[in-house]
């Protein structure tokens, strides 16, 4: 799965997710990806998520949803929201997974309780990315 | 301040694929960040320019699971979705099984600028491509190596009865050489 987050200048916020699911699943198998709540939403007043993982825990886990209420109703940032989560669902579900976050303050939450997680985001000029839990890299864009 | 986040999968990627998402990562963020940057001219889009270039760069690249080396069904097929959404209004387009477009992120779009519906599966998403400018691929022209030892060594597993609920969402690298070599 692959996705991306983005605010511009004007305070819009779009999130974008897109998968081709995983290794032998059967024909006609949807995954979170293409739901509203579990692999995409955004809503300017709270944030943006996309998110990437097992689709059958983060679908009924209702992930990127969650991690919204976590910032609209409990005041969490991007970056605990996503943390907390990530790690109730895979507490409760079993599954693993991970979510990118941008709230409407335009910071950041990465967070994932798979192995890894592939990410990255530029931000004055800058690219930082991983793949390790605690590691970032960063270069000039 | 624009900022612009992307992630390439989650999973139990291994070591050899690391440099190939790493480069992927740094690809898509150049590609999608010039709709990002201040051009003097008020853009009501460009946030949704970027997001839609930054999963397009990915879609493109085998070393992500979306468009071209995307997992495979137990049929040996690949079955595509994407969603985007906007928060301004709120608008959004998803779309599920989708077959043999490079881009399902750009037919999300397309559904999202119809402003009639939210989601679109199977045939009717397949026709709303096509009809919004995908190119409709030879059949079988998204499939990678990696993509065919993983649904192999997915059917070995399934055979000896070994538990595959958390099937996996990311690839190995091919560890025959394709030409056969």
């Amino acid at each position: 799965t692959v996705g991306a987050v983005a605010m511009d200048a004007s305070g819009l916020i779009v999130a974008g997710t897109s998968t081709g699911g995983i290794t032998g699943k059967w024909p006609g198998r949807i995954g979170d990806t293409p739901l509203l709540g579990c692999g995409t939403y955004a809503d300017n007043a709270v944030g943006g998520v996309s998110t990437t993982g097992h689709g059958e825990t983060i679908m009924r886990y209702n992930l990127a949803q969650r991690i919204l209420g976590a910032i609209q109703h409990q005041g969490l940032s991007a970056q605990a929201a996503a943390e907390r989560e990530c790690q109730k669902m895979t507490e409760r579900i079993g599954g693993t997974g991970g979510a990118i976050v941008i709230d409407h303050k335009g910071e950041v939450g990465i967070s994932w309780t798979s192995r890894r997680m592939a990410w990255g985001y530029v931000r004055d000029g800058i690219i930082h990315y991983g793949i390790n839990q605690n590691e970032v890299f960063q270069e000039p864009l | 301040r624009p900022i612009l986040l992307i992630h390439g999968g989650a999973g139990d990627i291994t070591d050899a694929r690391v440099e190939g998402k790493f480069k992927g990562i740094r690809d898509a963020l150049r590609a999608a960040w010039k709709h990002l940057e201040p051009t003097g001219a008020e853009s009501s889009s460009s946030a949704l320019d970027a997001v839609e270039a930054a999963v397009r760069s990915m879609e493109l690249n085998e070393s992500f699971n979306a468009g071209y080396g995307s997992c495979l069904n137990t049929a040996g097929a690949v079955e595509m979705e994407a969603s985007l959404m906007e928060g301004r209004e709120m608008r959004a387009g998803c779309v599920t099984l989708l077959t043999d477009v490079m881009h399902p992120i750009t037919v999300a779009r397309r559904l999202m600028e119809k402003r009639r519906h939210v989601f679109l599966g199977g045939q009717a998403a397949q026709e709303l491509a096509l009809s919004t400018g995908s190119e409709k691929l030879p059949a079988g022209a998204l499939v990678t190596d990696s993509a065919r030892q993983a649904l192999r060594e997915f059917m070995e597993q399934e055979a000896k009865g070994l538990d595959t609920t958390f099937a996996r969402t990311e690839l190995d690298d091919a560890r025959t050489d394709p030409k056969g070599d």
